[in-house]
């Protein structure tokens, strides 16, 4: 705004020297001005963005841990309308470009972000707004499958938060050191993640396996206003060999997510919870962010016994695609003001064999907005 | 966005087996970057 309030002057100045100039003039040079201020603000934040990534590497590499430290800032996030706000994005970001713009807006978009433009499957001015060409496919062999039968492979593109194996009561996953969130407040209450009860360690844990539908007792859990339903730990444990994997996708990368393995999806769930960011600053800020934001969850079965994929969405990138159930719609126009109410469930069809997915098969996209 | 990947992999089943034979075991890092198809864990049969 100065740098406008600068230009204005300046051209004041420039008028009264002349004479007087005309509002057509005016008009002509105070354009390009906020255009000249809008990317000097862009490369700004791009290099701030930068500054953050490298102090955090620098942090991870001298193996400082990143510590849970809500602050103000977190909690005004929550008074923003960030529902709105990530609509009104995907809509910006969904306007059909000139195809003469297009390639500079992409380039632009890859060069900030670390795109790599060669994996494009299709030209750059066939993608007609930037939404469009945020969730780009790739060109055929661009993601080879690891064929080894004995392995589980990354369903996307992205750097990898947190993984290890679930333990204890509760099974808790750390959000950042310092807090962490429980997988059944992740996945939902009907979940029917293998857990056994305190006493029956030792049991056959095959017996204790849950099938899809049924409900978990509802010993304890609390509802706040201000968060969705939360699970407290409880006492069970995880079934033996229970793991997990957080990947967290920047705005460049590839953004549509396959299958980690041969599976069968029994069961949706989808939770329309918040939209809060969730890069670094947010996971370390936020208490439950991935369990407050909306999220779709995919379970089922493979080989080796259970399999969920949670797809958790944040302000920017607000929306999520299941190729698996086209009809599935998410970001909507926030009606409720509890964040609490339970998810939207779908069960697959045949009951109890649901819908066979090959590894690397493509299983869901984010959206812009 | 983020994807939270959660699963059963096998594991010794005897107690015995200390030797981590049949075991998953994950093959990256926390800050490594992935790509889609590339393996985040193997285990042997």
């Amino acid at each position: 705004t100065s740098f406008v309030k600068t230009l204005q002057t300046a051209f004041q100045a420039r008028s009264s020297n002349n004479g007087g100039g005309t509002n057509s003039q005016g008009n002509s040079f105070v354009v390009p001005g906020a255009t000249v201020a809008t990317i000097l603000m862009l490369g700004a934040l791009h290099a701030r963005r930068l500054y953050d990534d490298k102090k955090v590497q620098e942090a991870r590499e001298q193996g400082i841990e990143i510590v849970f430290k809500p602050d103000l800032k977190a909690s005004f996030l929550q008074l923003l309308p960030l529902r709105s706000i990530s609509r009104f994005w995907g809509s910006l970001t969904s306007t059909e470009l000139p195809v003469w713009m297009r390639p500079y807006v992409y380039r632009a978009w890859a060069r900030a972000f670390h795109s790599n433009l060669e994996e494009a499957a299709r030209p750059l001015d066939e993608y007609a707004s930037l939404r469009d060409f945020f969730v780009h496919t790739l060109k055929e062999g661009s993601r080879p499958i690891d064929p080894d039968p004995r392995c589980l492979v990354s369903p996307v593109d992205g750097t990898i938060l947190r993984y290890g194996e679930l333990k204890g009561a509760g099974a808790m996953i750390e959000q950042v050191k310092g807090f962490s969130y429980s997988v059944s407040s992740l996945l939902g209450e009907s979940s029917f993640l293998p857990m056994i009860s305190e006493g029956h360690m030792q049991e056959d844990s095959v017996k204790q396996e849950k099938v899809p539908g049924e409900k978990i007792k509802k010993s304890w859990w609390r509802v706040s206003l201000a968060s969705p339903k939360v699970w407290e730990p409880m006492s069970a444990h995880p079934m033996k060999g229970l793991f997990y994997c957080v990947i967290y996708l920047r705005p460049g990368d590839y953004h549509r997510v396959h299958s980690a393995v041969d599976w069968n999806v029994l069961v949706r769930r989808h939770f329309a919870g918040r939209l809060f960011p969730v890069n670094e600053r947010a996971t370390r800020t936020i208490r439950n962010l991935y369990v407050q934001n909306e999220r779709v969850v995919l379970e089922g079965i493979w080989k080796e016994g259970f399999m969920a994929i949670a797809a958790i969405g944040a302000t920017n990138i607000g929306s999520i695609e299941l190729c698996i159930e086209p009809d599935l719609r998410t970001n909507l126009p926030g009606k409720k003001l509890m964040h609490s109410e339970p998810p939207e469930e779908r069960l697959y069809e045949p009951k109890g064999v649901g819908l066979m997915l090959k590894k690397g098969d493509e299983v869901a996209a984010f959206n812009m907005g | 966005s983020t994807v939270v990947l959660i699963f059963q992999a096998p594991i010794s089943e005897s107690p015995l087996k200390k030797d981590g034979s049949s075991e998953f075991r994950f093959c990256v890092g926390a800050g490594d970057r992935v790509r889609v198809g590339e393996a985040l864990g193997r285990w042997n049969e």
